[in-house]
């Protein structure tokens, strides 16, 4: 149960971690293609 | 597969007499050479032969289960591979573990203190003894389990021991696997952390990383968070070279063969003896000039540390407590070609991190996890304690980087401040947990600076919430636990 709730954790965790970067990317490209 | 001693060795196992003396009469206990997680190592000299030794001190009241193990594992073991044991004392309220004593430390302590990486010529010498070393100890059926350059010692000679068996397991014939998740998370074999059983090739696997840390100082995944390693390495196809074109293809083959993900595809520790790289590796004397080097750094940073220490005592004529402690030992002579203090050879080793299952808190012990004790241990070692509660652990070095990326965002987000969690103005809401999964969109109305904030503050909260459930289920374990031992001690009187 420990492993399972730790393994959500770690997943939900990335899943965020992934959704900031893609953002953080497109402002970059957005930013790129603005200038 | 090795099994003579090594023509050299005196001492094999003190005697009788010897053990039945105060530890103090057999030995001199010089200067301090680390601490460990469980105690503190110390250099000595056994009287008899003028040979030198290292002790191991643990505090009785402390977990003893992984330090027995240690113990039975190295009283089984006679190889020139593997550190060897010599007895043990009770001496006061501490248990003084007698070793062989590894004059150049660990190789990762090598590596730390030249702040350079080994040459694949280095590495070729060290990897060869950790596999005649391993090869001996699989034979034996035996798992190590924490095969990284911090257990990996090195005498004066530049011959590699494997060292801390804390966490080594017994592979028998009613159970050809094992299911512990046990390991530092870098250096953990996929099938150790999918829990789909493993066997002596899991070693095999960690040996591959340990290549990898010797050769670039860090292994795979070292600058990701150790949890989200741990998910990524059974996923992802197995770890390679920062930048491949600078190692020969020996080399680069020899770790491809340590890091088949498949156990069953994986090469064994005789198969890989035979590998071109291994088998055109040169003698251990070649490690010598890097031992030499590493040793007058050491030797230099001691000098000047007493330098400043005697400086400050001029200074300021106090008398605290370490330094009654420091005044009873004896500086070791320059008879010894290992006399040189290896400082920190056991901290820095012993990254050793005792999981969920059994202790402490998870931030703080990111080292070798156990996660799912060896039930069947402990009832084949029906001597053992188990562990309550674990010594003051040695900080893993990579916990450093977390740490630091932690203090940034907390600098550079003054007003949040720590791990709180606490409700308050706009910038708390950095210390909140993660927007549920169908919020997402949220992030795209945030700032640069926002969305690098959060990205930052990511990891300390995330260890965060896994102590805070760490701590929940160690809450409800305890009682189990502490009913455990209850019923043990209740037997062990019966017994008695």
């Amino acid at each position: 149960l420990f492993m399972k709730e730790l393994e959500h954790i770690v997943k939900s965790y990335e899943a965020y971690r992934q959704a900031l970067l893609s953002e953080v990317e497109a402002r970059k490209q957005r930013q790129q293609w603005y200038t | 597969v090795q099994m003579r001693n090594h023509p050299r060795r005196q001492l094999k196992k003190l005697s009788e007499d010897n053990l039945t003396r105060q530890p103090e009469e057999v030995f001199d206990v010089l200067e301090k050479l680390g601490e460990g997680s469980y105690g503190s190592v110390f250099k000595a000299n056994y009287k008899e032969t003028g040979e030198i030794v290292a002790i191991k001190q643990v505090p009785v009241e402390s977990d003893l289960q992984e330090i027995i193990k240690e113990i039975s594992i190295m009283q089984q073991c006679n190889s020139p591979h593997v550190v060897r044991y010599y007895g043990s004392y009770f001496k006061n309220s501490d248990l003084w573990i007698v070793m062989e004593y590894c004059g150049a430390g660990s190789v990762s302590d090598i590596i730390r203190i030249r702040n350079k990486t080994l040459t694949e010529e280095e590495i070729a010498a060290i990897v060869q003894s950790t596999l005649k070393g391993l090869e001996y100890l699989h034979f034996m059926r035996k798992i190590h389990r924490d095969i990284k350059a911090g257990n990996i010692l090195l005498n004066a000679e530049g011959q590699a021991k494997l060292a801390d068996f804390g966490v080594a397991g017994q592979l028998t014939d009613t159970m050809a696997k094992r299911n512990t998740v046990i390991g530092t998370p870098f250096w953990m074999a996929p099938e150790v952390i999918q829990e789909i059983g493993y066997n002596c090739v899991a070693d095999i696997w960690s040996l591959g990383i340990t290549a990898i840390e010797m050769a670039e100082g860090k292994p795979p995944y070292a600058d990701i968070h150790p949890m989200r390693a741990i998910f990524m390495i059974p996923t992802n196809p197995p770890p390679t070279f920062r930048n491949p074109n600078l190692w020969s293809p020996a080399f680069r083959d020899f770790v491809e063969q340590c890091l088949v993900k498949n156990p069953e595809k994986r090469a064994t520790a005789t198969q890989l003896l035979q590998h071109p790289f291994i088998k055109s590796a040169k003698p251990s004397s070649i490690l010598r000039s890097l031992i030499t080097d590493a040793m007058e750094i050491k030797l230099k940073r001691q000098e000047e540390a007493e330098q400043r220490e005697q400086d400050a005592d001029d200074d300021e004529d106090n008398s605290d407590e370490d330094e009654v402690d420091q005044g009873t030992m004896v500086r070791a002579g320059t008879g010894d070609s290992g006399t040189i203090l290896v400082t920190g050879s056991l901290s820095g080793t012993a990254r050793t991190m005792i999981g969920p299952e059994d202790t402490g808190t998870m931030q703080s012990q990111l080292g070798t996890m156990v996660i799912n004790s060896d039930e069947e241990d402990q009832e084949e070692d029906g001597t053992m304690k188990r562990r309550d509660e674990t010594m003051q652990p040695a900080k893993p070095s990579f916990l450093e980087y977390f740490e630091q990326k932690e203090k940034e965002a907390n600098s550079r987000n003054d007003e949040g401040g720590g791990g709180g969690g606490g409700g308050g103005g706009d910038n708390n809401a950095l210390n909140r947990r993660l927007p549920a999964d169908g919020d997402l969109e949220v992030i795209s109305t945030w700032s640069v600076e926002e969305l690098r904030l959060r990205l930052a503050s990511l990891d300390p909260q995330m260890e965060q919430e896994i102590e805070e459930i760490r701590q929940r289920y160690q809450a409800k374990r305890q009682p189990i636990v502490d009913a455990i031992e209850a019923k043990k001690r209740q037997q062990q009187q019966q017994n008695f």
